[in-house]
This record gives structure tokens, sequence and C-alpha cells, in this order.
């Protein structure tokens, strides 16, 4: 008997009362398949990438899908104003998408949020670092690890090397975005029992 | 559903938006 929809990759959190389960179903797949998209299309740009085995790129972005989304859409979480702007391009108050139902999800995506924005990163660092938690050889289901894991080394390194170049002086930056990799499970984790619980009563 | 990415139907999806690069890795 779910009413409310308070992920962001919705136009609005409030839902028709009078649709089905199903068309409310229909509609937000409508909403994130493009973002969606937009995920794969970024990994085919990953030097590299196409030459995983198609399991394996499969694999990597059912699993890391969820994660690039939420490094790519920190813009739609405003930490100061406490606000998170949905599809539709409409903002929401943190209180009042909690009185709908957000827990502590939304709490972890703004802390998240803010300690990203901290690092003060660069639009090809972000990119960079978005590849390598996309290209993760501990995923599960993988066929070839050694594949996996030897991208994701050069791409480490790569991001290493860009982030000494842009940051000469504070090398603890790499640091920090590594130990953001274990933010970004816990996150996935976190969304994939709302997602079970969602659809367990369509 | 014990698998959040098949619930959404993101396999699907994932499939459809790499079928050109697949079937250009398959030639």
């Amino acid at each position: 008997n779910r009413m409310h929809l308070v992920c962001p990759m919705n136009t609005s959190p409030y839902v028709d009362p009078q649709k089905s389960g199903h068309s409310i179903w229909e509609e937000f797949s409508m909403s994130f398949t493009p973002a969606v998209r937009e995920v794969v299309e970024f990994a085919k740009r990953i030097p590299g990438f196409k030459d995983l085995s198609q399991h394996d790129q499969v694999s990597l972005l059912k699993a890391g899908t969820f994660e690039v989304l939420v490094v790519r859409f920190t813009s739609l979480f405003d930490v100061k104003e406490r606000t998170v702007t949905f599809l539709s391009g409409r903002k929401y108050s943190v209180d009042a998408l909690r009185s709908l139902g957000a827990g502590d999800l939304l709490n972890s995506m703004f802390d998240f949020t803010e300690k990203l924005r901290a690092l003060n990163l660069g639009e090809e660092e972000i990119s960079l670092f978005t590849a390598v938690v996309l290209v993760s050889a501990d995923r599960s289901g993988l066929e070839n690890v050694n594949s996996v894991e030897a991208l994701q080394e050069t791409l480490i390194r790569a991001l290493r090397s860009l982030i000494t170049k842009n940051h000469p002086n504070e090398i603890a930056i790499f640091t920090k975005l590594l130990l953001k990799l274990p933010d970004l499970r816990s996150l996935n984790n976190m969304h994939s029992e709302q997602l079970l619980a969602f659809k367990v009563q369509p | 559903f014990s698998d959040p990415a098949s619930n959404l139907g993101l396999e699907d999806i994932i499939r459809k938006a790499l079928m050109g690069n697949m079937e250009e890795k398959q030639e």
C-alpha cells in the first residue's frame, strides 16, 4: 500500500492512488531507464571495458549502475538547503520526504554527497573515479576476475596519477576517494533493501 | 524477488543498451 516514491529518479514523490501498481511501476521504469542507458554509454567509453566478456560487462553494470548514478547525481542533493531535486526539476525538502517515508538512505545520500563535494574534484576526476566504481573485480558473478582486476588496476593508477597532478599538495585526496568505494557499497545495499520492499507490494 | 537488479528490469535495459557493442564484438 505504499503511496510515495521518494527516489529522485521519479518526476514526483506523490503517486496517484487511482493508478495500479503495474502502471506506477511502468512509469518509474520509464523515468530511470534513460539514466541507466547513459551509464551503459559511459561504460562503453571506458578504455578496455568493451574488451571484457559480454557476461562480465553485464554483471559489472548490473551491480554498479546504482553506485555510478549516486556519483553522477550528487547535484540533485542540495546539502545546504537540505532539498532533493526530482526529475521534474521540482525540489522537495528532506523533512517533506521523510514524512513520506524516506529513511536512513536519504540521510546517507546527503552524507555521501557532502563528503564527495568536500574533495573539490573536477569533472575529469569524477569521471575517472566513476569508472573505478564500475570496474570492480569483487562484484559477484564475474567469469573472468583477472581481466576485470587488470582493468581496475589500470584505472586506479590513472586516477592516482590525475589526482597527484591536479592536487600536488593534497595526496590524501586519493586515499579519501578510494574510501568512498565502501560508502557506495553501503548505499547500494540500503537501496537494494528499499527496492525489494517496494517490489513485494507494487 | 531476491535480485533487486532483476526487479527493476535492469538487466534487460543494460543488455539492450550494450547490444550494438556486443554485436560489434561478435563479428
